[in-house]
């Protein structure tokens, strides 16, 4: 049973963040929920296993390489967050193919040979989607919950239930949907919903999961991620940090 | 060699549409691509080969499957357009876990069983990315150009090295790239550029290809798809129908 080999304990509470697709905001809503969280006095780690697009480092203005001490893996650390990327070891350009068992055993050694220290919370950004990569990895979790990052499109509700079938198999309760890109603010403080509307709520009734909130889609939350500053300077995060 | 299998000659022009990653509007654009295409009289196929999301059908408002005639493939056809897609032979809930031999013999089917009869243009709506099942519809296609849809994120252009090393491995030529949600057009008809800019032009660089050309953040668009109408109607495709 793939359960077996799950990792030692990390952290009290680990929250893996998930999408049906890719170009959702996965990776910009995992690196605001750790500013946000750590900005509120929790111990945050973050370990990027998005193996398609590792874009945490960036967003989270990491230009540091962790280090290595007697085989573990020391993450590094900005704004007092704690990261690994397993884009760290991959040269920039190279398509990551991974297979099989190479991709079981780098998956591995990315979730216990690293020394997180006293952590209070890990999130993991998975890969987009519910192919074996993400099964992969999910069924190694032990008692993670599951957070899957949806677009307002009713489209977007169609994932819902392979996102289920996979938590469904993996173990994990899914904690919540968090819907981005909601709505567009105009300047005269109208909302226009480029995308549609209620993905996000139909996703959660559909999963039995909690609705956890929207953000919108707004030109300083893109540029924050390109940069890596944290949105907070922005003050557009209000809505992230009350989730 | 892969490529003695490719599939006999189906219409002169053969272009194969990808992106680097999902969510940026490739299938949107295959939509609108197809209907300009039949409205400036071409005679136009759409093979939706992308087996993680069949969203083509439904863009193009085809409600009937196709038929099955001498075990050939007779394809469904809505305004002019002869649409063929993998998703009709998918129950819809159920995740897509193609994998090696099967998915080979599926695509293999799909491209040589079918009926296209007298058709100038066949369009191929990609997986996105560029993993093994990308790589392998790809390697089948003969004389294909591939055109390239992204997003304005700089980051967006790091796929260019990925989908130039694609086109390489299955000797495609790159026609160009086309940049999607470049910009939302504000009530003063000032725009934004919510995602940056000039991702599309430097990925065009990058692979030596040309830029076809920007396609705005607009609700219509949405809309447009969600409903399987033309965008002809709402007038916002001229810019397509330009490329
Ligand atoms: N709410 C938002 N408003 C504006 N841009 C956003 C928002 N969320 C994400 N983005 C941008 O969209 C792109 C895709 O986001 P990303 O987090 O990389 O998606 P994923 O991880 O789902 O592939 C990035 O350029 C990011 O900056
Ligand atoms: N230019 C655009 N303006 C507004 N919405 C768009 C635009 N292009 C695509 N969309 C919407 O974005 C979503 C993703 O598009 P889709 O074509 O499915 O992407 P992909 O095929 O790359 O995964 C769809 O809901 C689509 O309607």
């Amino acid at each position: 049973d793939a359960k077996d080999d799950t990792v030692p304990h990390i952290a009290d509470k680990l929250i893996a963040i998930s999408s049906g697709k890719g170009g959702v905001g996965k990776s910009t809503v995992t690196a605001n929920l750790a500013r946000a969280f750590a900005e509120s006095g929790m111990k945050v780690g973050v370990l990027d296993a998005d193996v398609y697009g590792f874009s945490i480092p960036r967003m989270l203005g990491v230009n540091v390489q962790p280090t290595l001490i007697d085989d573990m893996i020391v993450p590094a650390i900005s704004d007092g967050i704690k990261v690994v990327s397993m884009g760290f070891f991959v040269p920039d350009d190279s398509p990551v193919v991974w297979r099989g068992p190479l991709l079981h055993k780098a998956i591995t050694q990315f979730m216990t040979d690293v020394a997180w220290g006293d952590i209070d919370l890990l999130l993991l950004d998975l890969p987009p989607g519910t192919g074996d990569v993400t099964i992969t990895i999910a069924q190694k979790l032990p008692k993670a919950q599951l957070v899957v990052v949806t677009t307002p499109q009713p489209a977007a509700a169609h994932v819902a239930s392979r996102v289920a079938a996979m938590a469904e198999k993996t173990n994990l309760s899914v904690l919540g949907v968090i819907e981005n890109m909601s709505y567009y603010v105009l300047p005269d403080k109208s909302r226009e919903y480029v995308f549609g509307r209620d993905g996000g709520r139909v996703l959660a009734r559909k999963v039995n999961a909690e609705f956890l909130g929207e953000i919108p889609l707004d030109k300083r939350i893109r540029e924050a991620a390109d940069t890596g500053s944290s949105l907070f300077e922005a003050k557009v995060a209000d809505d992230i940090a009350e989730i």
